[in-house]
């Protein structure tokens, strides 16, 4: 998956880096120090529709059925999270007890187009 | 991107840099209170010494916790130490062991040399609360100590059961051989430091399941 650039307009994944400690939250997540909060953005023109950039067969069957039945579909295709990782937290809970858990699909990895 | 470009997604006007961050960090809170399943940011009020907290956090193993599984280290609140540390009543604080399945637990404890002759003989107990404010002890555990420093003393997970508000009480019982001996002049020795960063406490895993997930468990 592409990673934005200022002047590509198609779906891709845009890096957004937050920082607990400009949440005010390092008084209690321990750990990491802030995590990536990405997120898919841009357009998914025909062409792309089902093209997850990682299950390239999905998109082989959409694109054929499109040129078998219609070349321009009435709904568009828009651009969504194909791929999220976990993300480990540690933190203090309310009665001051340090936790550790995995947070599952917390990190954008990859985008593609629905 | 700046004012004046417009969204590539939904083509609105873009959002302009410090609205868009105010935005980002409101969604960012959103979505770890949502994953750690909060409805607020807890407030700590009594934050762990840094000094013990340091050296519990090395006791957790490093790695990624497997899904739905938490670790959590809770430290002990020391009351009724009466003659000794070796009879205190440690009290913990954990957020309702309910909808959740205690798979582990340790009671870290710090051992203070013993005389060259002793092994120190160690009982933990459960306080399990009764009706009208009796309640009885349970035997947990018996652990053979034979040298000073950090113990992981293993309790049975399935004894382990917080009361409804989460408050968990273990009373310590221990003594050597030649205390049996001196017990009549009343100078039990201190075997146990429960003090600053060697204060005990409990090292649990936790499988975080839904309220009645054992009804489909079980369907």
């Amino acid at each position: 998956t592409p990673t934005c650039e200022l002047e590509n307009p198609l779906c891709c994944r845009r890096n957004y880096y937050v920082d607990f400690q400009e949440l005010g939250w390092r008084d209690w997540i321990l750990q990491p120090e802030g995590y990536q909060l990405n997120y898919c953005s841009g357009k998914c023109p025909p062409h792309l529709a089902g093209s997850p950039g990682i299950a390239a067969s999905f998109h082989s069957a959409v694109f054929n059925l499109l040129k078998a039945n219609n070349p321009w579909p009435a709904g568009s295709s828009c651009c969504v999270p194909t791929a999220r990782r976990p993300l480990s937290l540690l933190y203090l809970d309310r009665n001051g007890n340090v936790v550790k858990t995995d947070v599952p699909d917390m990190v954008v990895e990859a985008c593609g187009c629905s | 991107q700046g004012v004046g470009s417009a969204c590539p997604s939904c083509g609105s006007p873009a959002l302009a840099l410090q609205a868009e961050r105010t935005l980002m960090l409101e969604l960012a809170k959103q979505q770890i209170l949502k994953g750690l399943h909060l409805t607020s940011r807890p407030r700590i009020t009594h934050p762990p010494p840094q000094a013990a907290l340091t050296r519990a956090l090395r006791r957790l193993q490093s790695g990624t916790v497997a899904s739905m599984k938490e670790e959590v280290i809770s430290f002990a609140t020391i009351t009724d130490t009466s003659t000794s540390t070796c009879s205190s009543m440690l009290t913990f604080q954990l957020s309702t062991l309910q909808y959740r399945h205690l798979y582990h637990s340790r009671l870290w404890l710090y051992v203070l040399p013993t005389p060259p002759s002793g092994t120190l003989h160690l009982r933990i107990f459960q306080w399990v609360p009764g009706r009208r404010r009796r309640g009885s002890f349970a035997l947990l555990a018996e652990h053979q100590i034979n040298s000073p420093g950090w113990h992981a003393l293993i309790l049975p997970s399935s004894g382990l059961r917080g009361e409804q508000s989460g408050i968990l009480k273990l009373q310590l019982d221990c003594r050597t051989l030649e205390d049996n001996s001196t017990a009549a002049t009343g100078q039990l020795r201190q075997h146990l430091d429960t003090a600053g960063h060697h204060r005990p406490f409990l090292e649990l895993k936790i499988q975080a399941y839904e309220p009645g997930a054992g009804r489909t468990r079980r369907r």
